[in-house]
């Protein structure tokens, strides 16, 4: 049975499934955020003071970017992303939320590209695609980072996928040719 | 009000023996005709191939050992159904002896009336040979011609035959005596019948019917509900697919709280195998943990000491489950878990587990600590590894004896590859596919070998890939694959069961990157092509080389869930034909379907 | 929101698991 604490004021439930612990962290964390809320007539509307300090991260991130400092600029944006995801409350609209979210990850994959960190590069593209963005830019970045990591047949699958939705895509096709090459040396 | 009852055993045993018959005849025929094909059936057409001796050579005595315990355990010969029948034929052997040696019977039967057995005549005689017949007898047992010296009782005989002569004649001949005849079976016409009631009176009087009752409460009371309710809750306890109800609920319950963040791999497929109903029913005692460490025992290829006997049954059992749970995958659309799935089956096929060297290490006589550490290019396929020398690859797998290299290359080049030629969704009799029709996926393909050299599907002649136009072909298109020969057993030495493996073909919308329908499963292609001997390391140029003509196309055919779409236009559908137990041995493609008018 | 930072703070598992795989 739920175990309540006064103190914190969250809720507990001992020897919980996995969806009913995920349930509970929920709440807990809306009570949290509800508790730390000083305006008591708050609306959905994005706070202006997190979207300021997260603003600010990023465009620090876009700067040293254009100085071709990499390192720095992943940095910066890497924080800015960890930013929003601390200061953002659950109410604040989801629809603003995703495309902050989607566009600082979509600079992120760029950098990490650069960067030679195809993994962490692979893993904000695969969010990017849980989250619905299929535009032929992700296949191009996906197919790109699955053959620098060696995935020729993973490559091959993401690339003809891009391909279906985009048929006349030049880079794809391009990605296509470079990668039957790989695969015809890996297959020997 | 009064019934006669069988008293004298007169017509009991004809109705048990009709009883008998009726259910033995039919019975005998299914079991005879049973033992015959189970001895023909698929090993005929089924392939030979170089992996069959190997496989008996390289299966452990401990795992013959099992096999011999838990398989075929009862033959056809000493099958309950072959005793019921070759009892029940002894039955109807004494129940003609005691039919025979009834004397009551024996009357009855020589009071019946035979013209054709008085006249002496077959009873296919014409009327000529009838009348022949007559005038002769009459002759002889004429009352005025016959002897004088004959007794009292002699011609009182004589006469009584007489007039059952002139009978006999009259019944086949004269009309109104032949009507009787045919009607009542006698001339005189209708002669005394009575009615009773076919059982011996002690059963049905008081002293036996207590019996009587109470075998009639017995059977409809118990013993038939019993049987019929035993019927009905095994039926109801499995699936279409042959898993437990509760085993596809668990699956089907995974996949529904499936969240797309998390990563599907072998050891989730395992955790949810090891879950299965059907271990629960074998072994009750033990835990799914326990299940789950011995299969990762078993993909491992360690001991698991005492609880051996428990690893292989269960592995054996683990074939049903994952076809029933690719079923449930697909169902739900989960292209991710589908191919786990059947990563997973190639695992547990080969006890080898899944991961990039999983080509190499599905081999025999692999050293893979050696082959591992020492590897200077970065092998990971078959068709790489054959790219080297045999030497080398023996230095590579790390194996130093001869004879065990030759298995290991044998096997290596038994291990089919599919490689497309043509791919095209088609409709019968249409030359392309038209809006809302129902059109099939046709994929030509190519068995080789890893160690073949590679040729371009175009050097393959559009004639070699063309399918028949007949009649017969464009209703039932399916029927052509199933002419090529059932594939070869699997090279599967770790594997409790020996087993074909087979091709599961899956559809999936590029759209949405979702399975469309469940899979099609096929185990006929030919593997004629693997024998050939066109080896990458000595052919120099494929363009002279290479006949098309000496290598066999093979065809898949996969039937199409839904209609094509109503309106024009490209659509593309990527189609991965997997195979259940090698690695290396999968097809995925994408191709268009073109609806055009 | 809550769903979309759980899937966020899945990638550094998913990382894990990958990395291994292959």
């Amino acid at each position: 049975s739920l175990v309540y604490d006064v103190n914190t004021k969250q809720i507990q439930l001992p020897e919980a499934s996995d969806d009913m612990a995920m349930n509970i962290a929920q709440i807990n964390k809306l009570t949290q955020d509800l508790i730390a809320e000083s305006n008591p007539n708050f609306t959905p509307k994005p706070r202006d003071d997190s979207t300021a300090m997260i603003k600010k991260l990023f465009e620090n991130g876009l700067k040293q970017t254009k100085q071709q400092h990499f390192p720095e600029a992943l940095k910066s944006i890497s924080l800015a992303i960890e930013m929003a995801q601390r200061k953002r409350t659950p109410w604040e609209a989801f629809a603003i939320q995703l495309q902050e979210l989607q566009f600082m990850v979509k600079n992120r994959i760029d950098l990490c590209l650069i960067q030679g960190k195809f993994m962490d590069a692979l893993q904000d593209i695969e969010l990017l695609q849980n989250t619905g963005v299929n535009t032929s830019d992700v296949f191009i970045r996906k197919t790109d980072a699955l053959i620098k990591l060696k995935q020729y047949e993973l490559a091959k699958v993401e690339c003809e996928r891009g391909l279906s939705l985009d048929p006349t895509n030049v880079k794809l096709k391009a990605l296509l040719l470079e990668n039957t090459r790989k695969l015809a040396e890996y297959n020997g | 009000l009064s019934y006669d009852y069988d008293e004298s055993s007169e017509t009991w045993p004809f109705f048990l023996l009709t009883l008998l018959c009726v259910v033995l005849i039919p019975l005998t025929i299914a079991q005879l005709y049973a033992l015959l094909k189970s001895e023909n059936s698929e090993k005929a057409t089924r392939q030979k191939s170089p992996l069959d001796e190997l496989d008996e050579r390289y299966t452990s005595a401990k795992m013959i050992d099992f096999q011999k315990k838990f398989s075929n355990k009862r033959s056809k010969l000493t099958s309950k159904r072959t005793i019921f029948v070759v009892v029940g034929w002894a039955i109807v052997a004494l129940l003609v002896n005691k039919i025979g040696g009834n004397e009551a019977i024996k009357e009855a039967a020589s009071s019946l009336f035979d013209p054709y057995e008085l006249l002496g005549i077959a009873t296919s005689a014409t009327e000529k040979e009838v009348k022949s017949a007559y005038r002769k007898l009459s002759v002889k047992f004429h009352p005025d011609k016959l002897s004088k010296d004959l007794t009292e009782q002699q011609r009182l005989d004589m006469e009584e035959q007489y007039v059952l002569i002139t009978k006999a004649y009259k019944a086949l001949t004269d009309e109104l005596t032949r009507e009787n005849f045919l009607r009542y079976g006698h001339p005189d016409g209708p002669q005394a019948t009575s009615h009773g009631i076919a059982l011996p009176k002690f059963l049905v009087n008081s002293s036996g019917s207590p019996l009587v009752i109470i075998s009639y409460i017995a059977m409809l009371g118990f013993i038939l509900p019993f049987f019929v309710s035993r019927w009905w809750s095994r039926t109801q306890s499995f699936t279409k697919k042959g898993i437990h109800v509760k085993s596809a609920s668990y699956f089907a319950d995974r996949l529904f709280n499936f969240k797309p963040s998390q990563v599907v791999t072998v050891d989730m497929i395992i955790k949810w195998l090891s879950h299965a109903e059907e271990f629960k029913i074998f072994y009750p005692n033990l835990t799914p943990s326990v299940f789950e460490s011995l299969l990762h025992d078993h993909l491992n290829r360690s001991s698991s000491s005492d609880l051996e006997d428990v690893k292989l049954r269960i592995v054996a059992k683990t074939h049903s489950l994952l076809f029933g749970l690719l079923d449930i995958a697909t169902s739900f659309r989960n292209l991710e878990i589908t191919n786990v799935t059947l990563d997973t089956f190639k695992s547990i096929v080969q006890a080898t587990p899944s991961g990039p060297y999983s080509q190499i290490l599905q081999l025999p006589n692999v050293n893979q600590k050696a082959f591992l550490e020492g590897a200077v290019d970065d092998i990971r396929t078959l068709g790489k590894l054959f790219t080297f020398d045999d030497k080398k690859i023996g230095k590579i797998l790390g194996i130093d004896d001869e004879g065990k290299l030759k298995d290991t290359l044998t096997v290596a080049s038994q291990i089919p590859h599919l490689k497309i030629v043509r791919a095209e969704f088609k409709v019968p009799g249409e030359p392309v596919v038209t809006p809302s029709s129902t059109p099939h996926i046709v994929l030509k393909v190519m068995v080789r070998s890893a160690r073949h050299k590679f040729f371009t599907p175009n050097k393959i002649p559009d004639e070699m890939c063309s399918e028949p136009q007949d009649f017969d072909s464009l209703r039932d298109p399916f029927a052509s694959t199933l002419e090529q020969p059932v594939i070869p057993e699997t090279f599967a030495p770790y594997f409790p069961v020996k087993r074909t493996g087979s091709w599961c073909c899956i559809v999936v919308l590029q759209k949405d990157g979702k399975v469309i329908q469940t899979p099609m499963i096929t185990n006929r292609l030919s593997f004629v092509n693997l024998s050939k001997d066109f080896d990458k390391r000595k052919v120099k140029d494929v363009d002279s080389e290479f006949d098309p003509k000496e290598w066999e196309v093979g065809t898949i055919k996969i039937p199409f869930s839904q209609p094509a779409p109503p309106q024009k236009g490209d659509y593309f559908f990527r189609v991965i034909v997997k195979n259940t137990d090698y690695f290396g041995a999968d097809l995925d493609i994408t191709m268009p379907m073109s609806v055009r008018d | 929101n809550q769903a979309l930072k759980r899937r966020y703070q899945a990638e550094l598992a998913r990382k894990e698991i990958f990395t291994e795989q292959w």
